[in-house]
């Protein structure tokens, strides 16, 4: 379970202020399917730098099983997004000097697997993304949408409770899109993981247990699927 | 009016060969709004380095105007990219160290206007595509779909006759994107550019003159508007 409380996000350069998120309270229950969707710039992933401990607000708390993230050590958070987390960022944050499968297998091998046991299981969440046949491949060597593919292998390396979703979709064709929203979802299903996305993706309002529309920093509203 | 005659590419890593061109024949008029579709990996980017001279086919041919550009030297090559074309890159390939209107001028004082004359225009450009209260920020400073409409305003910068748009919207919220798509089309119609986009975004459709399907480096079928 993931609760914010009256999260703030002021960024400041030089004598500006940009109000990034300006007051977010919501709840998001373990196992749900939530899609955050908003206009461009209008805080998604700023929100998601908050959830995911990547970033700290300005002002306001974000509780994960009601532990105040802010209130971690170094060792705790590290676990947090070690563990306990998969993102998927906007712009993939693949190791441009590494292959696919050296990408997957990092976080395992961070969190304590062989090498052998993380690459044997690398090898099978690549296939499972549809790239199987690439495994040896650099980023730099595929497709912005294969990147984006292993990315998605990445997030699900070491089981997380919670997958952070930055626009899993983007770079995808309607297909390959559909078979990601569906391996999420099977996530959520059969595993019970928690799974946050923000998207501009249509396609994701069908899976999505609730929808949350973030507008210039603020919820404007949430809907629950039925509602759609 | 753009033609290809036969282009084919092979990236040959190690012993691997990937087969991302087998063939591409077609031809684009001037003035003609053509969106290429296809899944992910079936070679959009990679027809985009062709068509845009930024990349050489492994056989076959690229005429601009009738001219085939592996003709062309070093410098009418850069005359080409530098006037003739501009580029909306699918990872934006932004200067980091640049901020927004630092980074739509240097395509232009490169092309030899004045810092001045420069700077006015890109304020204008960025204007255009809703960021004009951002002039002085610097990408990192931005979201995702900022960025990309920062790299839509530098591919206008020269007023180019061709505009190569790789995923042009995919960041970018509905409303946005369709205010881009009718930018692009305002281009179209206004100022008889030709505008070449790849993209998975079905508002696109409705926009294109034809649409070009792609499939595992071939053309599978193209059709018309009326046809769609
Ligand atoms: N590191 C930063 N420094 C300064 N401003 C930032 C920073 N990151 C984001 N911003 C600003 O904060 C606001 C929210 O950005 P954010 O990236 O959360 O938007 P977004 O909803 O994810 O947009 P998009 O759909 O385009 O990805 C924007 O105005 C953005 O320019
Ligand atoms: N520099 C490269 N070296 C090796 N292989 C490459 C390179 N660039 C692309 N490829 C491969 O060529 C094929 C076509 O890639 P391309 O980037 O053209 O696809 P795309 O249609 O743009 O895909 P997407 O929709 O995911 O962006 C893919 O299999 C890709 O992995
Ligand atoms: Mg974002
Ligand atoms: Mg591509």
């Amino acid at each position: 379970i993931v609760h914010t409380q009256d999260v703030t996000k002021v960024y400041t350069m030089g004598s500006e202020e940009v109000h990034a998120l300006r007051g977010i309270t919501c709840t998001i229950y373990s196992g749900e399917y939530i899609s955050i969707m908003g206009p461009s710039g209008s805080g998604k992933s700023t929100f998601f730098n908050m959830v995911g401990g990547l970033d700290k607000p300005s002002a306001g708390e974000v509780y994960i099983d009601e532990v105040d993230i802010a209130q971690l050590g170094v060792y705790e958070l590290a676990w947090l997004r070690c563990r306990k987390i998969g993102y998927i960022f906007q712009t993939f944050n693949l190791i441009m000097v590494m292959n696919a499968i050296e990408n997957v297998s990092l976080p395992m091998i961070f969190a304590g697997l062989s090498a052998d046991e993380a690459r044997d299981k690398a090898a099978e969440l690549l296939g499972l993304v549809g790239l199987g046949d690439r495994l040896t491949h650099r980023p730099v060597e595929m497709s912005g949408g294969q990147q984006q593919r292993v990315a998605i292998a990445r997030a699900l390396a070491n089981d997380p409770a919670i997958i952070l979703a930055d626009e899993p979709t983007g770079n995808l064709d309607l297909r390959t899109g559909r078979e990601i929203i569906e391996l999420l979802t099977a996530m959520k299903e059969e595993r019970g993981v928690t799974i946050i996305t923000a998207t501009h993706d249509h396609k994701m309002l069908a899976a999505s247990d609730r929808v949350i529309w973030v507008t210039d920093g603020q919820i404007s509203r949430i809907q629950k699927r039925e509602e759609l």
